[in-house]
């Protein structure tokens, strides 16, 4: 099935997004 | 923005008074990154926790004790930081663990993955990746190999694997390395 991966630097934008 | 599984932070705080297991509390479950960071943002960070305290993210489903069913065959990667670490380097790789796990770093060998712990003790603290099957060698060693790079420890430090078994029955304070 697919793989829901997230790289590190995705991630850490998600942080600083509203 | 949905997870590839959902994740249960769990908090461990050493009162000698009670037993082992009743100390050990589950915290929150999350299957989103907003959730992730609205929780990360939320408690206090590692190396604030008191002595004798332990944070663990776990797949929802298995709890991190050597006893349960997809730990007991299991083992761990262990990075031992010096007490002067804990300020510098405890925060961020403890961060990068969760994220290498959330984020699903460890590609087709990610259902092999449990977990992660850090448990802050007054002489070493410990951060360590729960691996689900020690025997699988492929797995344990590809896992390894992405998280050392992830955490971007120098290439003549050496870490090592543990099975439980062995942390469990460990006579000395050293736990022989697979």
């Amino acid at each position: 099935g697919t793989r829901i991966i997230y790289e590190r630097k995705f991630l850490l934008e998600c942080k600083n997004s509203p | 923005h949905h997870l590839q599984n959902r994740w249960v932070l769990w908090f461990f705080k050493n009162d000698r008074g009670r037993a082992w297991r009743d100390n050990l509390q589950q915290i929150t479950k999350f299957d989103t990154v907003e959730d992730f960071w609205a929780l990360y943002s939320h408690i206090k960070l590692a190396s604030k926790l008191s002595a004798g305290c332990d944070y663990a993210l776990f797949k929802d489903g298995i709890e991190p004790t050597w006893e349960d069913a997809r730990n007991k065959r299991g083992g761990r990667w262990l990075i031992s930081l010096a007490k002067e670490r804990r300020h510098i380097d405890l925060d961020r790789l403890w961060l990068e663990t969760l994220l290498c796990l959330i984020g699903e770093s460890f590609e087709e060998f990610g259902q092999e993955v449990c977990g992660a712990v850090v448990n802050i003790r007054s002489k070493k603290d410990k951060i360590s990746v729960w691996t689900q099957e020690a025997e699988n060698q492929k797995a344990v060693l590809h896992i390894g190999r992405v998280y050392k790079e992830r955490l971007g420890l120098s290439t003549k430090t050496i870490i090592g694997y543990q099975t439980h078994a062995d942390t469990a029955t460990k006579s000395n304070t050293v736990a022989k390395s697979k």
